[in-house]
């Protein structure tokens, strides 16, 4: 039997706080890569923030475990953390750059950039 | 969001996944390096242009698949006298070793069909330097749509047969043919306008390392078939 609910953070509502993807931006001239990347001019990689609720609704397409490991730390133990705000899924990026002998190679580099989060 | 136009840390830049993997990809500055520009960087933006979006993003109705496309320029270039209206260059091209983990899948040399010159103009075409008996043209998947000035012949079965996989350093010799239309002397100035970037060598490639063993990965990445941590080789295999 689940305990009665209480407030996420104080002074914050959840919808606020709640793990969700949010946008980020670098460009390569940032990092001082401008001379050798040729395209794109920017990175977004994206990151991921934010508490993961005591009830993990469907859209955050959590595992069965983290459900469980949610009870847990509310029932029984709260030394065992709660799951944990992170990248589900990811998008490729298309580079283009200049190698060092002179080639000019274009590459797809797999689960680059955060498109979704989940909690686990 | 404050500091766009900071330089960001060091450190932070090498916890980037993508840098990391760049890192690994290309090795730092050269003296040999050079910017790209001309006409193989205007190729290979059409290439990027019609693979992905400005922000880097795969279509996903691009023409070919592949993980990989590299354009190499020839390292060295020797016009031949000119015989009647045929004016002959030959190109070498340098061949890297095959990297481990990465597949041919279509090899091409693109080339300028028509080339303009002040008061005459060339048609050219591109052949392997190699025994009509031994050339086997063709054999590559469908590249990308080439833009208007550009032509291609597909080596692929010839690279495979004559140089793939291969271990060592080696080069790949082609010769541009180009035929005058008119009959007036074009002095040197044909020389220029073929050794301008006129063809060059672009090589598809797949990556496998999803369908190779995991012990032949830790042998490859670590160096060491024993003594890798299984975290840190998921992580540099991505």
């Amino acid at each position: 039997q689940v305990g009665p609910m209480r407030s996420e953070v104080p002074g914050h509502s959840p919808e606020q706080t709640q793990c969700s993807l949010h946008p980020f931006r670098i460009s390569f001239h940032q990092l001082g890569l401008e001379n050798w990347i040729i395209a794109p001019n920017l990175y977004s990689p994206n990151y991921c923030k934010g508490s993961c609720p005591r009830v993990l609704r469907s859209g955050l397409c959590s595992p069965n475990h983290a459900i469980i490991q949610n009870l847990i730390n509310e029932l029984v133990d709260r030394n065992i953390p709660r799951p944990s705000c992170i990248p589900y899924k990811y998008t490729p990026i298309s580079v283009l750059l200049v190698e060092a002998s002179g080639s000019i190679l274009y590459k797809e580099y797999e689960d680059m950039i955060a498109q979704s989060c989940t909690c686990r | 969001t404050n500091s766009q136009d900071a330089a960001a840390p060091a450190h932070v830049a090498l916890q980037l996944p993508l840098l990391r993997a760049l890192l690994q990809e290309v090795p730092p500055k050269t003296p040999q390096w050079q910017p790209a520009r001309g006409r193989p960087l205007q190729y290979m933006l059409e290439l990027y242009r019609q693979s992905a979006d400005p922000q880097g993003h795969p279509r996903e109705n691009r023409t070919f698949r592949v993980d990989a496309v590299r354009l190499v320029r020839p390292a060295g270039h020797r016009a031949l006298p000119p015989r009647g209206p045929w004016y002959v260059q030959t190109l070498d091209f340098p061949l890297q070793p095959n990297r481990e983990g990465y597949q041919l899948v279509r090899a091409a040399v693109a080339y300028r069909p028509h080339l303009r010159l002040s008061h005459s103009h060339l048609s050219c075409h591109v052949e392997p330097w190699a025994h009509k008996s031994s050339l086997l043209l063709g054999g590559g998947s469908p590249g990308f749509a080439l833009p208007e000035a550009w032509a291609e012949m597909d080596i692929t079965n010839y690279i495979q047969q004559q140089f793939w996989p291969q271990e060592r350093r080696r080069t790949l010799r082609i010769q541009v043919k180009c035929e005058q239309q008119e009959r007036t002397n074009l002095g040197l100035g044909w020389r220029q306008a073929l050794a301008s970037d006129s063809a060059f060598l672009v090589l598809y490639f797949n990556n496998t390392f999803d369908s190779m063993p995991q012990v032949r990965l830790q042998e490859l990445l670590t160096g060491d078939p024993a003594g890798a941590d299984p975290l840190l080789l998921a992580r540099q295999v991505r």
